[in-house]
């Protein structure tokens, strides 16, 4: 029986730790050394994923809220506590075993900066850039049992920069020199973000399709007499990830819902 | 004429991109801006069955039929917009995110931006110092008709301006930049509500960015060709 092909958001189960308080390797980490928040002392938290390390930090109330009053100043900046410590693991694990036929990818919508993805001891690079997806083909190291464990070491931006004593539109500007968000050195309307957004900020999911993957479709519609008549034109990417030729039919339609659950094709 | 099945062969190991033969639809129930009329959405479904599997890989997405055209208007120097060939006041609002600890759900976006429809506008401009906004955020700018003004990440920070003075020339690796924004073009490009891009905050990208970026987003020669066609007609008519 194949596993149920499409997507599986994992937002749920994550922890997270400050990655100067881990000793193992994130090949350990997913393999004989699973974390856990117990015993007291452990480094490791519940993690808000998706979400920024502060956003972690606030959950498990190990720092006030930046957004009352002044706490913002009682949060140790990122120019001075340095980048490692707001580099963090997270760990998470999630079911799956696909047939033989079938192909898992593990998809990051969104992190910032740049980390290594460890899947059942298997190490793999996020490169850098706030504003991009990754799309990981994990069908070969997946856990024949189903069972995987999976831990991400997410680093801040290259360039996190320092915010002047009297603070000032983009603090002192080097954010810049990355592609990440800007306002996160201050602005003329918010203070600035200690972890500069630092973490997997967006959805991540695992998804199951068969040979063929549909990537990235576009629609378009061009437009005559006065709107009356319209043309949607449709492309989409297809990858054949197996080894023979795949013959394949492409489906396309559209519908559009009358009322409650009767659909006109 | 709205379903349409077609033959593909790819070959082992093999990325193809396949075009569908047009879909012709009359007067289709077209998607307004909030306060014009209503957001009409159809569903896209494209799915793949492959000879001795069966589906393969299946995709769907709210579509909206909408037009949208703008332009520097030379008297005010203001940008205006027409949208299904009908001229808009757009009274827009600036957004840089939802939430400082990007904590952004899906209840959260729909309460945000529920409460701009709410407010009257039909516009909102995300602002180059912040986030490309997420598919969540224009689902919800689908359904509630705001039209949205998308920047690039383009702000005073990389123009050379400041005190320290920032770097003149962008960020440091202009391809991871365009890598950056041919990804995220590629995740937004099918929302109705998505009306332009804009290279950044209120000034132009690098030179070598700012070209990169108007080459991969001109209109398409077919479309082009299009676009003429109707002028043509117009003109015949």
């Amino acid at each position: 029986m194949a596993v149920e092909m499409g997507k599986t958001v994992l937002d749920k189960g994550w922890l997270a730790a400050r990655s100067t308080e881990v000793d193992l390797t994130g090949v350990q980490l997913t393999t004989t050394h699973p974390p856990a928040i117990s015993p007291a002392g452990s480094p490791w938290m519940e993690a808000h994923v998706p979400g920024t390390v502060l956003a972690t930090l606030l959950k498990n109330k190990l720092i006030p809220d930046p957004f009352y009053g002044l706490e913002n100043e009682s949060i140790i900046d990122i120019a001075d506590s340095g980048r490692e410590y707001y580099t963090f693991w997270f760990f998470t694990s999630f079911q799956c075993k696909p047939m033989s036929n079938q192909h898992v990818n593990l998809n990051f919508r969104a992190i910032n900066y740049s980390g290594e993805v460890y899947l059942n001891g298997h190490r793999r690079v996020l490169p850098k850039g706030m504003f991009r997806r990754h799309s990981l083909d994990i069908t070969d190291i997946l856990h024949p049992d189903g069972q995987n464990l999976l831990a991400v070491i997410i680093y801040p931006p290259d360039h996190p920069g320092r915010i002047p004593p009297e603070g000032g539109q983009g603090g002192d500007h080097e954010i810049g020199k990355d592609v990440a968000t800007q306002y996160v050195e201050g602005w003329d309307w918010i203070a600035p973000i200690r972890d500069r957004n630092t973490g997997i900020w967006d959805e991540v999911s695992v998804s199951v399709t068969g040979p063929v993957k549909i990537v990235d479709p576009h629609l378009v519609s061009s437009f005559f007499d006065g709107c009356r008549r319209v043309y949607l034109h449709a492309t989409t990417e297809l990858v054949n990830n197996s080894a023979s030729v795949a013959e394949c039919d492409l489906n396309i339609q559209v519908t559009t819902e009358l009322e409650g659950n009767v659909c006109l094709v | 004429e709205h379903l349409q099945k077609e033959h593909v062969s790819i070959l082992p190991g093999g990325h193809v991109q396949y075009t569908f033969p047009e879909a012709f639809f009359y007067k289709p129930n077209l998607w307004w801006p909030n306060g014009m009329g209503k957001q009409s959405l159809y569903n896209v479904e494209i799915s793949v069955e492959v000879k001795g599997f069966g589906e393969s890989d299946s995709w769907s997405h709210p579509f909206g039929f909408r037009k949208i055209e703008s332009h520097i208007d030379s008297a005010t120097g203001g940008r205006l917009f027409k949208v299904n060939d009908q001229p808009i006041f757009i009274r827009g609002g600036n957004w840089i995110l939802s939430d400082g600890l990007l904590r952004l759900s899906d209840e959260r976006y729909k309460t945000d931006i529920k409460f701009h429809a709410d407010m009257n506008f039909n516009m909102i401009r995300c602002w180059g110092g912040g986030l490309a906004e997420r598919p969540e955020f224009y689902h919800y700018c689908d359904i509630y008709g705001l039209l949205v003004w998308q920047e690039f990440w383009i702000t005073g920070d990389v123009d050379g301006r400041g005190d320290p003075v920032s770097n003149p020339d962008g960020p440091l690796d202009h391809d991871l930049f365009m890598f950056c924004a041919r990804d995220t073009v590629k995740l937004l490009r099918n929302h109705p509500s998505l009306a332009l891009w804009v290279g950044g905050n209120e000034q132009v990208p690098p030179d070598d960015i700012n070209t990169a970026l108007k080459n991969d987003l001109k209109l398409h020669p077919y479309f082009q060709k299009i676009n003429e066609t109707e002028n043509l007609t117009k003109e015949l008519s």
